[in-house]
């Protein structure tokens, strides 16, 4: 029987994954920067970045083997929690992909990370408000 | 004339979370 294949990781985040911004442009996923987002969201339309600053980072009591992070996001300072595999990149303004465990985000995607830390303040995106 | 393979192309907010903020204040 053929080996079952491991859990399947977003291929999104492999190195050397081509990402289209809404402007058109085609760029490695490794070479994007705080702007392409910025931009992206501009041109998009009804999208709007976010900044979201992690405020906690705890290991999931209920899911193990995942991560439990507390944003605060936006203006408002809203709180948001989200569970993630520890692998998972976030973008962080001025610096670029961070996760949890910088050594298995390249391990899975080869993806070179910086370690994400409480104080980071990543790009999320959300529905822009009517005026 | 060699075909190009075709490569997958992912959408910049893909990448990014989606947090929507819930207004519990």
């Amino acid at each position: 029987p053929a080996p079952t294949p491991a859990p399947s990781n977003p291929s999104h985040f492999m190195k050397g994954a081509i990402i289209q911004l809404a402007t058109g442009e085609l760029k490695r996923v490794e070479d994007l920067q705080t702007q392409d987002f910025v931009r992206s969201a501009e041109v998009s339309g009804g999208l709007k970045i976010d900044s979201s600053m992690v405020v906690d980072i705890r290991t999931s009591q209920q899911r193990p083997g995942l991560v439990v992070l507390h944003f605060t996001v936006g203006e408002q300072q809203s709180k948001v929690t989200i569970d993630v595999p520890p692998e998972h990149p976030f973008f962080v303004f001025g610096q670029g992909w961070s996760s949890c465990s910088p050594e298995r985000t390249a391990q899975l995607y080869g993806l070179a990370c910086h370690h994400l830390q409480v104080g980071d303040v990543c790009v999320s995106i959300t529905l822009q408000q009517p005026p | 004339n060699v075909e190009p393979r075709s490569v997958p192309v992912f959408p910049w907010h893909s990448l990014v979370p989606f947090l929507a903020p819930t207004q519990s204040d």
